[in-house]
Order: structure tokens, then C-alpha cells, then sequence
């Protein structure tokens, strides 16, 4: 589970 | 990007816009909890801390500079501007917003993806922004009438997540079958705590009557 898309969100 | 999170986000500007306007427009942030945009910011803080470091796309930059830049002017307009600070009643807005600030912090710090403090901050601001709307609530339950504007301004803020949860379904069975449970947790308790709001909100709107909150 990469890091990137969890805090792609506002 | 899917329709439910751009609808999400859309609500959650259009929510901040709102406020902006009441306050710029009227000179005045009546019925409005400092403790709670107080929150906002700090909420937004540290969540995009990695506005620098991190770049996804230019919507999200930007996004993120709206939200930080509106949230920390409402609160300055309700703490240092002549007129509207005048109307800001802090006799009413008595809640002590440590009591949610420590707690979600301790919390970060207990249950989180990963120990670094960008990871933490992240969890703190998710956990921190469940519960940031509870002053305005209190603050709303006191209120012997409560304008439009504030009622609508609520209404679309307790909205926004709400499409964040169906953003959070789709993602899972569309995209990536990754299971998030702090942001969905977080999510879920953020948006049951609007719920008797919304109840009497839809009450007041389908009655035409004045948006009241049982004391």
C-alpha cells in the first residue's frame, strides 16, 4: 500500500 | 479523481466561500465559532505540510493553498478585524477546543500507518477534523435563531465528507481494493456527528421554517 495515493486527497 | 470527490471538494469550498462571504459581506461572524475555524486551520496545517515536498497534480496544489488561505482569513478576520471582530461573541463560544486537540493528537501518535511525523500529523489532522465542528454545534444549539447563511454553511461542511465516503466506496471497489480505515473511520464518525443536524436542517427547510436546534 505506496504511500502516494492515501494523501492524494484534500 | 472521481465525481464524488470533485462534488466533495466542490461542497467543502463552496461551504468556505459561503463563510467568507457572510463575514465580508455582513461585517459580521455572528453565530460563528472562532474555536472551530481555529480548528479548521489547524486541521489544514498539518495536513498539507507536504504541500511543499509532495506534488500530485495541480488541482490538488491548489486545492490546498484555497483551503489554507481562506481558513487562516476567516480566522483572522474573527480575531483582528475592526469591525468583525466586534460581533464575535466569545461568551457563547466557551468551548475549550484542547479537550479535542490533545486527545486526537495522543491518538495519532497511538493508532496510525506509520511513525514519521508526516504520517502522524496526517492522522492527527483526519482524526482532529471529525470533531472540529463540535463548538459550532454547541455554539449553533445556543443560538436562539440561527441565520441562513450559518445553517448552509454547516449543512454543505457536514456534506462534503459525506461524498468523501462514497469517493472512499468507489475507490475501493474501482481502484485499488486498499483498505484506509483511519481516513474512513474518521470520515464516518465526522459525518454522524452532522446527523441530527442535517435531520433538522431538512425538517426546517421542507417546513419553511426557522432552522432551530434543540437545546
Amino acid at each position: 500500500t505506496s504511500n502516494a495515493n492515501l494523501h492524494d486527497e484534500l | 479523481m472521481n465525481a464524488f470527490r470533485l462534488a466533495g471538494d466542490m461542497t467543502h469550498l463552496l461551504s468556505i466561500i459561503l463563510l467568507l462571504h457572510k463575514i465580508r459581506a455582513m461585517k459580521s461572524c455572528a453565530g460563528i465559532s472562532l474555536r472551530t475555524q481555529e480548528l479548521y486551520v489547524i486541521v489544514f496545517v498539518t495536513r498539507y505540510v507536504d504541500l511543499s515536498m509532495k506534488y500530485y497534480s495541480f488541482y490538488n496544489s491548489i486545492m490546498k493553498i484555497v483551503f489554507l488561505g481562506t481558513s487562516i482569513s476567516i480566522v483572522w478576520y474573527m480575531r483582528y478585524h475592526k469591525v468583525v471582530k466586534q460581533t464575535y461573541n466569545k461568551d457563547v463560544d466557551t468551548f475549550r477546543h484542547i479537550f479535542l486537540i490533545l486527545p486526537c493528537f495522543v491518538l495519532a501518535l497511538l493508532i496510525n500507518r506509520a511513525f514519521t511525523v508526516i504520517e502522524v500529523l496526517w492522522t492527527f489532522s483526519l482524526y482532529l477534523e471529525a470533531v472540529a465542528i463540535l463548538p459550532q454545534l454547541v455554539l449553533l444549539q445556543r443560538s436562539r435563531n440561527i441565520d441562513n447563511l450559518t445553517g448552509n454553511y454547516v449543512f454543505l461542511l457536514g456534506a462534503y465528507r459525506a461524498f468523501y465516503l462514497l469517493n472512499w466506496i468507489y475507490r475501493f471497489f474501482i481502484e485499488n481494493h486498499q483498505v484506509r480505515w483511519i481516513p474512513w473511520l474518521s470520515g464516518l464518525l465526522q459525518t454522524a456527528i452532522y446527523a441530527d443536524f442535517f435531520y433538522y436542517y431538512i425538517k426546517s427547510w421542507k417546513n419553511r421554517e426557522k432552522l432551530k436546534l434543540p437545546a
